[in-house]
């Protein structure tokens, strides 16, 4: 038997907006500790996780370890279904081949079910090892939305440099080149405003803009984005998910060969 | 132009 209770049900919602353009279907580990996804898109240069920790949810009943398949698309359409502010439940027991998304108006007056047929997913697990980074940023999540959008009207990919200076993003395409440069700003006022740069030693990747710019979907979900950077190794754009969890991309950078 | 690999180049299944 698995109940999840979520006060903050337009979190969700927001978490599905930001997943189903990258990944069609998925298993939804359900643990004792929480709520977790880990799957690539269709071409395995990408791959999303996701962790929603038991303690972030109001009420969390899960007696045995559950994987719930999901076309991510469909849930999204359910999860649509409701309002912002609603609080959503989602119920499922051990040998049943659907889930039930219930959506409450924060006064009670409205309650709706929504059940929806679960699925056989053969899914890979892949390991990631701890990795230690040459470069973390940390900027607004709206500034790297924009970026990876603008850059993306002129090239298909983007160089991204981390040196003293600040961070760079660069891209060329047939009308010409584009180079955009962030300079560390603590921003002590508004810390949502900040850029904060930890380099070790300066590191230059090159990333396919399409998968960016998926990524940039979960801006609604943070204020902050934190892009961390190592030579040959995937970056990794992380958005928190309140205090509770978080959605983690990586993508695996373009080598010459 | 620079070659795009998949991520089992990195990560491995455990």
């Amino acid at each position: 038997m698995l109940e999840l209770r979520l006060v903050q049900g337009g979190l969700l919602k927001k978490v599905l907006e930001s997943l189903k353009d990258l990944v069609n279907d998925a298993n939804f580990d359900c643990s004792a500790s929480g709520f977790s996804l880990q799957a690539m898109d269709s071409s395995h240069v990408a791959l999303v996780a996701l962790l929603l920790r038991s303690e972030g949810f109001e009420h969390y009943r899960c007696d045995r370890n559950l994987s719930l398949g999901m076309n991510l698309n469909n849930m999204a359409k359910m999860l649509k279904c409701a309002a912002n502010d609603d609080i959503v439940t989602i119920k499922a027991d051990d040998a049943s081949d659907s889930v039930t998304f219930m959506f409450e108006s924060p006064n009670q007056d409205k309650i709706a079910d929504f059940e929806m047929k679960l699925m056989d997913i053969d899914s890979e697990h892949l390991g990631i090892p701890e990795a230690e980074f040459q470069a973390i940023v940390r900027m607004p999540s709206a500034e790297f939305a924009r970026i990876c959008k603008d850059l993306s009207t002129i090239g298909d990919t983007v160089v991204i440099s981390v040196t003293k200076e600040g961070v760079k993003f660069s891209t060329r395409g047939d009308i010409g080149t584009a180079n955009i440069v962030c300079r560390q700003n603590p921003s002590i006022d508004k810390p949502e405003e900040a850029t904060i740069i930890e380099m070790e030693e300066p590191v230059s990747l090159t990333f396919a803009l399409r998968y960016m710019n998926s990524f940039t979907k979960a801006t609604p979900l943070a204020n902050q984005v934190t892009i961390s950077l190592s030579a040959d190794l995937p970056v990794v754009v992380e958005y928190r998910v309140a205090e509770m969890g978080y959605i983690r991309f990586y993508l695996a950078p373009k080598i010459e060969e | 132009p620079p070659f795009q690999p998949n991520l089992h180049r990195f990560f491995h299944s455990p």
